[in-house]
């Protein structure tokens, strides 16, 4: 309906600058600086450095080419074996 | 589960694991579809306490309290946000919004790795026996990702990450996705930071086999499982008018066939639908099919459905026939009615005998559960082959496991057949699928875990390859029922597991994070692809040659190039090298042994002896494969073993052109 996929960014943990003391906050403003409408789904810490989100297929490639994000993967299903 | 224990070995040999007390210390945590508390295989009856290591929490949702969780569940977590971001929020009428399982596949996961022993388990008196996980002292954790419109990955992630932090030992994933790239698999992406923690990962093949080419999960660290047959079978005949008879498979139980023949009349000429064979919903005409015994082709629906839609028009039972795709594969199901599945052969004729026959008639024979059936295990129809689509060189599957007609715990929510008008509620289900056979082996990575706690995951994954079997007591190598042939290392990978054998392997094939971070390199991987599976914001090294055949896996995949590299009159020499670490006595001394299928490729080793005199020393070898000429898509299989009289460590060969 808001022609919007979920997206997991990957973020390049070592290029946070250092006005930020935390990395979700770090997050938080380079979403914010494509879309005042989106939010975070989760943030991941462990296995990855970033978080998901809901964005249109222009937003989603503005973020892409923000220092600092390595990727910007449209989400994938899985199914049961 | 029942009968897998004794398959394994594992009843055998109790005291197998000295450290078993330890097994009480490691944590499995399983990815699927929840869990239900109540089932018997969560008692927790006897177990210490909680191990302090342990970070996780059970979390409160839809008919989901903390008090759910216990000292063998010890922890339940949920992720539906990525799930609703793109659905829509949960339908509370259709599935819970908490760690509850609404669906079955994920208790009978989570209970085939771990459930504690339950005396007497069974489905309507089917695979009767004492059910146990593989591990049944150990602890498990559920993280519910998979919903009713499925898996998504933004979930599948949250959930491996919280995994790592609540400290799990094994993690166990029955899904897959297409065959993406590594560094585009939010799968194989975690799993590489499990892995970096220690974290054991296993995932299923995939049941998209016999066709080649159809893996998931193929990340060289992650455990790839395939899925073979065990020594037990539920034969339902069918018997004929014309005095012929055939085998089927049923767990059906219910109210028997009159004790006569009944007509049977094919589902195609019982439609008005062009596809009327395959017993789809509203296809069968019941004036054609009430009373009579109704013959429906696989394919398409459920195969339990068009039991439901036979009983919905009327019919007494259904005869249901592979067909090409499933071949001679018997996957029992718990039907609504009277019914029995057949293989191709067996349908063929039973079909044309049907349409021929001027007053076809037939009848059901449900002989309930056998054992001992031979040849076992074999290749299930449905498992995924190799060779691996992303990375040839690195030879998936890795490893069988118990896959085909598995009895283990199973949800209050649905009935055995999952459909909505199956109102019977068990505690035990019998599926199929390598689902089944993926916890399997997390479950013995848990195992092998308790008895070798400095062991990393490439060490137990190296144990479980290096020594399976690929072929029976006889010689004779295993066979793939899709085939009736003997399979292939892209069928079977390493063998079948032998976990009796795996505790103690003598010798293993160790990789470190930084071993596949080398092989990220060979895969000439950019540097931001190597971040995002690494995490690393380290690049490669120009200096260095790297090669994916020197990643220290257990087994050999050789892809031939088709141009000159490595060509020297009309023989292509090919070399990896691999090292081996010491873990069975002190001082020992190994000869290799080689096999090839063919002439056309030469396996020979330096040095073909290798002597150690301490325990965790390594030695190096190199292999060379000097390989002729072969038309493209060729394949040649072959072996290297290593064995000091004592200890056998195997490993496949694949080469292909």
């Amino acid at each position: 309906a808001d022609n919007k996929k979920t997206y997991i960014i990957h973020m390049s943990k070592h290029h946070m600058p250092t006005s930020y003391s935390d990395h979700t906050q770090w997050y938080d403003t380079s979403l914010k600086s494509v879309s005042d409408s989106a939010e975070m789904i989760y943030t991941y810490h462990n296995v990855i450095h970033g978080f998901s989100t809901r964005l249109t297929d222009q937003e989603a490639q503005q973020l892409e080419s923000l220092p600092g994000i390595l990727s910007v993967l449209p989400e994938l299903r899985y199914e049961l074996h | 589960t029942t009968r897998t224990p004794e398959f394994l070995g594992l009843e055998q040999n109790g005291n197998l694991f000295p450290q078993s007390d330890k097994e009480g210390d490691v944590i499995i945590g399983v990815l699927d579809t929840g869990v239900w508390p109540e089932s018997k295989s969560f008692d927790d009856t006897g177990m210490g306490p909680v191990p302090s290591a342990w970070n996780g929490a059970c979390e409160t949702g839809t008919n989901f309290t903390a008090s759910a969780c216990n000292k063998k569940l010890i922890g339940a977590r949920f992720f539906a946000k990525g799930y609703e971001a793109t659905l829509g929020p949960i339908d509370e009428s259709k599935e819970n919004r908490s760690p509850r399982d609404d669906d079955g596949h994920g208790t009978h996961t989570s209970t085939t790795t771990g459930g504690s022993v339950v005396a007497g388990a069974n489905l309507f008196g089917y695979a009767t026996g004492s059910a146990r996980g593989m591990a049944p002292r150990a602890r498990v954790a559920v993280y519910k990702v998979c919903w009713v419109g499925g898996c998504f990955s933004s979930d599948i992630l949250s959930a491996m990450d919280k995994a790592v932090s609540d400290n799990v030992n094994v993690l166990s994933l029955s899904l897959g996705g297409g065959t993406a790239d590594y560094y585009r698999d939010s799968v194989a992406i975690g799993a590489y930071a499990a892995m970096e923690k220690g974290i054991f990962v296993s995932c299923s093949a995939g049941n998209a086999g016999p066709t080649s080419f159809s893996l998931s999960n193929v990340s060289p660290w992650i455990t790839t499982v395939g899925a073979g047959t065990l020594d037990r079978d539920f034969p339902a005949y069918v018997n004929l008018g014309n005095g012929k008879n055939y085998s089927g498979v049923s767990l059906y139980r219910g109210p028997t066939l009159p004790d006569k023949m009944l007509p049977i009349v094919y589902a195609g000429n019982a439609s008005n639908s062009t596809s009327g064979a395959l017993c789809m919903p509203g296809t069968l005409i019941p004036e054609k099919v009430k009373g009579k015994l109704v013959l429906c082709d696989r394919g398409v629906n459920a195969r339990v459905q068009k039991g439901s839609v036979v009983k919905e028009a009327g019919g007494a039972g259904m005869v249901l026939t592979n067909t090409a795709a499933n071949g001679e594969e018997l996957v029992a199901d718990a039907h609504l009615l009277p019914a029995t599945t057949v293989g191709q052969k067996a349908g063929d004729e039973i079909r044309k005998y049907v349409i021929s026959d001027p007053n076809p008639t037939a009848t059901i024979d449900f002989e309930g559960t056998k054992l001992g059936i031979q040849p076992s295990p074999v290749v299930a129809s449905f498992s995924s082959r190799g060779p691996n689509t992303i990375t040839p060189e690195i030879l998936k599957p890795d490893v069988l496991a118990p896959g085909v007609n598995i009895l283990a715990g199973w949800t209050g929510a649905v009935g055995p057949t999952g459909l909505a008008d199956d109102t019977r509620r068990v505690g035990f289900n019998i599926i199929s699928g390598t689902s089944m056979s993926c916890p399997h082996v997390s479950g013995l990575a848990a195992l092998l875990k308790a008895a070798h706690p400095e062991w990393s995951p490439a060490a137990i994954k190296s144990a479980l390859m290096t020594t399976s079997y690929t072929s029976y007591k006889n010689g004779k190598v295993l066979q793939d029922l899709a085939t009736g042939n003997p399979s292939t290392p892209f069928d079977h990978g390493a063998g079948h597991v032998d976990p009796v054998s795996a505790v103690n392997p003598g010798l293993i094939y160790d990789i470190t994070a930084d071993d596949y971070f080398d092989f990220l390199c060979a895969l000439n991987y950019t540097a931001s692809q190597i971040q995002l599976v690494t995490k690393r914001n380290t690049t490669c090294d120009p200096k260095k040659t790297y090669s994916l055949g020197n990643l220290n896996y257990p087994s050999f995949a050789v892809v031939v190039p088709s141009d000159s590299t490595g060509k020297s009159g009309g023989t292509t020499v090919v070399k990896h090298t691999r090292t081996l670490t010491n873990v069975g006595s002190a001082s020992s001394t190994y000869k290799v042994s080689t096999f090839s299928d063919s002439k056309t490729v030469q396996i020979s080793v330096v040095p073909n002896t290798l002597t150690f005199s301490q325990v965790n020393e390594k030695k190096t070898y190199t292999v060379t494969f000097a390989v002729g000429s072969m038309p493209m898509n060729s394949n040649v299989f072959g072996r290297i073993e290593w064995s000091d009289g004592k200890f056998m460590v195997g490993s496949s060969v694949a080469v292909s052109w």
